[in-house]
């Protein structure tokens, strides 16, 4: 049987124990080219993960008394689940109307964007991307461009403060692959580190909305 | 984390062959 | 002959001597060269030295330390118990190479030969004994490879001792001999009590020879190949006996080649800028690129 290395948030250690389907790996869509991902629901809490690999050439792995081929490294790390809904009201927003979110939130490709409805808090979540509507105790939601870039932008400004604290190069391309994080170029500017930030927002939103990114 | 590519996934006497050196 | 530096580690080589007679300090002396298991894919090979002084030659001969070849393993290991005890006048030294460093160097990524290997190890024996302050005139050696090119290399490297290497060389000179009987003295003590380092359960020993062409041998070597991890490291993968086995039963592996010119698979970077965005796979931010991480799509 094929085997798999997986670094996880410790929180994560027990959510398997408490409950049989404790952890579950989904396929859904990625904002920003539409095919499928690998993501991790933790249902416990419930808290969405986003799987990034590791992958190079000539690795495999020894696991106890086995040998796994390929010697892929797979990291699950919380990702704000706001990005995927935007994705769906975004795609919504063509028809032009207030919508509920269970209308809002289907994907015959990827059935499963149905458990971000169980996410907590969503309401708190919606108001940064979205104009909302209470009609008879129901809440019906409209994607705010607006709204949406002013949430972006403050995404942008909390990843340039994180690349500043853990000394992540963002000037020229680094050419050797042996990276070191500990030279900080002194010479990066403002400009690297937003356009730097800007691009790795980029990735969990689409191209359209990069480019408005970009431009506000 | 082995720095060669053993294309196979199988049982493997990994305690007997192979000591870890730190 | 204590091998317990050779049982504890036997990865690398180990070197064992006699106590130096004092009369090799003080006379001119002869000393002959010769190895042990250069043929066999199991076990170590065992160079060996044995010197005594010329006045003594005739003595050393009285000990009927005659073509090597021709003896029992216990003859030989007769005739060894009798020079260490009339060891006042006749040393020796000894070189464990281990399979592991055989088929390492032969298997590099720079290659280093068995005859180079074999060149180098009786050097540093021959440099072993004068450094103990054996005054050594004269050198006989078995040949390894062309005698010509090695009769250079160690006159070369020995411009004050006169060197003589040639074919046969145990059975022309009786140090050599002597060397001779030394070497498989220690590689048939060392064979019989080869440490495993492997915790191998289902483990006999009862591998013959160890020559590529012995039956029992070649049962063993079959008996003990592991698909992942080749063989035990008393093994000496470097050799064909061992190769075709691998090649046959075991799992290919494949590591990163020297880097050649341009990587394949990483095409020219302007491949991805072509005209309709749509052809360029959605590349992660640079600094997953950096890192070697990418979105998983399957497990």
């Amino acid at each position: 049987a094929r085997q798999h290395v997986f670094l996880l948030p410790e929180c994560l250690k027990d959510a398997s124990k408490k409950m049989t389907s404790g952890l579950m790996f989904v396929k859904l869509v990625r904002p920003c080219s539409g095919e499928g991902a690998l993501y991790l629901f933790n249902m416990c809490l419930p808290q969405l993960f986003e799987i990034k690999v590791f992958k190079e050439k000539h690795h495999s792995w020894f696991i106890n008394q086995s040998v796994q081929s390929g010697g892929l490294l797979h990291f699950a790390t919380p990702m704000d689940p706001l990005f995927l809904l935007l994705h769906y009201l975004i795609k919504a927003d063509k028809e032009g109307k207030f919508q509920p979110l269970d209308q809002v939130v289907v994907d015959d490709m990827f059935p499963n964007c149905i458990l971000l409805l169980k996410l907590p808090e969503l309401e708190k979540l919606l108001r940064h991307v979205t104009e909302e509507k209470e009609i008879g105790k129901k809440k019906y939601y409209k994607y705010s461009k607006e709204k949406t870039l002013k949430w972006l932008g403050k995404k942008v400004n909390q990843t340039v403060a994180a690349l500043k604290t853990n000394n992540i190069n963002v000037g020229a391309r680094v050419q050797s692959a042996a990276f070191f994080p500990g030279h900080q170029i002194s010479s990066d500017k403002e400009e690297d580190y937003i356009r730097y930030a800007h691009g790795l927002i980029s990735d969990y939103i689409s191209k359209e909305l990069s480019d408005d990114l970009s431009k506000y | 984390l082995l720095p060669c590519e053993v294309r196979v996934n199988r049982p493997a006497p990994v305690a007997r062959f192979f000591t870890p050196a730190i | 002959m204590d091998f317990r530096e050779l049982e504890r580690d036997n990865m690398g080589r180990c070197r064992l001597n006699s106590p130096v007679p004092a009369v090799c300090r003080k006379e001119p002396c002869v000393l002959g060269v010769d190895e042990a298991g250069r043929g066999p894919v199991l076990g170590p090979m065992v160079y060996a030295i044995c010197y005594c002084p010329l006045s003594r030659l005739a003595d050393l001969e009285a000990l009927k330390v005659a073509d090597s070849k021709t003896l029992s393993e216990s003859e030989r290991d007769r005739l060894f118990a009798k020079m260490e005890e009339d060891g006042d006048f006749v040393g020796w030294a000894l070189d464990v190479l281990s399979p592991n460093l055989i088929s390492t160097s032969m298997l590099g990524r720079v290659k280093y030969n068995l005859n180079s290997l074999s060149h180098d190890t009786a050097v540093g024996l021959v440099q072993h004994a004068l450094d103990q302050g054996v005054k050594v005139v004269q050198v006989f050696v078995d040949t390894v490879g062309l005698p010509e090119t090695y009769q250079e290399r160690l006159q070369q490297r020995f411009p004050s001792i006169e060197v003589t290497v040639k074919a046969k060389a145990d059975a022309l000179y009786p140090v050599v001999s002597a060397a001779s009987i030394c070497a498989k003295v220690a590689r048939d003590q060392a064979v019989k009590n080869w440490q495993f380092v492997e915790k191998l359960q289902d483990l006999d020993t009862n591998y013959g020879s160890g020559y590529p062409n012995d039956p029992k041998t070649k049962v063993w070597l079959r008996k003990h190949v592991e698909p992942v991890f080749g063989f035990p490291q008393f093994v000496r993968f470097s050799w064909r006996t061992a190769q075709s086995i691998l090649e046959k039963e075991a799992e290919s592996i494949l590591w990163e080649d020297l880097p050649t010119g341009d990587q394949e698979g990483l095409g020219r970077i302007t491949s991805y800028f072509n005209e309709s965005p749509r052809n360029c796979p959605h590349l992660p931010h640079r600094y997953f690129q950096e890192r070697g991480l990418e979105s998983a799509t399957t497990l």
